[in-house]
């Protein structure tokens, strides 16, 4: 519980930073192999050339994805989380000190595939994106209540497949409602660009709030 | 450091215990959703007339998962995790003075989906199984390294699937063997009976050397 107050007026900190530099701050949080880093690159390759973008990859091995991110061009800090399996406001406070703050709109923070741990763990965002995706199941969502009830956006991912897992996307979608009534839920497939558009809009409905 | 000692001497004590009754106890580990408590299903419904089997199912909300086993008329013990993301030694020590070990062949563990925490806690278990799915993309292997080199028997699970996510099962068996290349290697889809039957007599064997 220290633990867990000491992250906080960490994260509080990081938080303070980000708005005085008007950084729309989005921590992407999801299951192992959801498409949490595809839909970060979508954002990014729709974004950039109207907004200043820069990502921080948080993994085991943040390298792997970090290097995906540096492809497109955008200012990339990868945070080595080791044997944690969320990153923390600490991790996140020293990868912000590697970033132009000043001349950056849009921080999209890709957290450890994890459903449980980075609950506990702000890290200063504005903006708590949680993304599973169809193959895990559609009993992914009651059995990790608290992820759903604690964040803001909701991407069920990997539509295209459902079939293939005999899941439903709506029934997965009434869960996360059951949890958080408030929540948008979207439906997304890489392979759809319709469906990426009502995510990229969120994110960029975030950026000019900001402003 | 010390809460792993603490863990491996509980673990150990575990272990003494299920060798004392003949118990063959597998930890079953592995992504979310990656096909942990189908690969499972098979096996109990394949084994439980010829071998007594219970479960041990672990997660958030355990429940879930432990109706699924004991509708197929095995014992199981739910074993709620909370807000821990892997199952201890502890929390096993207190599943198994639910169960009749004297009268158990096999144990089967299932644990929380997370290829990070799992790797630095010993159960007590004989034999210790990483289950993914190819629909978490084929850098899943390399990205968690730890748990591979640690575990004795890998699956990669839904190859049905592949096609549908770009993903060749070939590749993520190779890239396992390149960090541990003594570990057996199945390719499973719970469509096709003749790949689940490795995936049995492995289990069967173990079942066999145990007494
Ligand atoms: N069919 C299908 N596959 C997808 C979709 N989105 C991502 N994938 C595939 O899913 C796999 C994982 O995608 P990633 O974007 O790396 O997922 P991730 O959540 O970042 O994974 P980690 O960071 O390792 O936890 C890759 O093989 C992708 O090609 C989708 O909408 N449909
Ligand atoms: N296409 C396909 N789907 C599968 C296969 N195995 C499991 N699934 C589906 O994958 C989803 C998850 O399966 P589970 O067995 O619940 O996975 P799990 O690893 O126990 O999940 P958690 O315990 O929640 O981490 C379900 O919708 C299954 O029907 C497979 O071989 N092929
Ligand atoms: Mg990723
Ligand atoms: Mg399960
Ligand atoms: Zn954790
Ligand atoms: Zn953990």
């Amino acid at each position: 519980h220290d633990v867990f107050r000491a992250n906080d007026k960490l994260a509080e900190k990081n938080r303070k930073l980000l708005e005085k530099h008007e950084v729309f701050a989005v921590n992407v949080m999801g299951a192992i192999g959801s498409g949490k880093t595809t839909l970060i690159e979508e954002a990014v390759k729709a974004l950039k050339d109207r907004y200043r973008i820069a990502v921080i990859a948080g993994d085991v091995i943040a390298e792997m994805d970090a290097s995906r991110f540096r492809k497109l061009g955008v200012p990339t800090v990868p945070a080595n989380t080791g044997k944690e399996c969320h990153l923390d406001a600490k991790l996140v406070e020293k990868a912000l000190e590697e970033l132009d703050l000043e001349n950056i709109d849009l921080l999209i923070i890709e957290n450890v595939g994890n459903l449980i741990c980075p609950v506990d763990f702000k890290l200063g965002e504005e903006l708590r994106v949680v993304a599973v995706s169809v193959s895990e199941g559609d009993d992914i969502i009651l059995k990790h209540p608290m992820i759903f009830k604690t964040s803001e956006l909701a991407v069920i991912n990997k539509v295209d497949i459902a079939k293939a897992v005999d899941v439903n996307p709506e029934t997965m979608k009434r869960d996360i409602l059951i949890l958080n009534p408030e929540i948008p839920v979207l439906l997304t497939s890489k392979h759809d660009k319709e469906s990426l558009k009502a995510w990229i809009g969120y994110l960029e409905e975030g950026i000019k709030d900001m402003k």
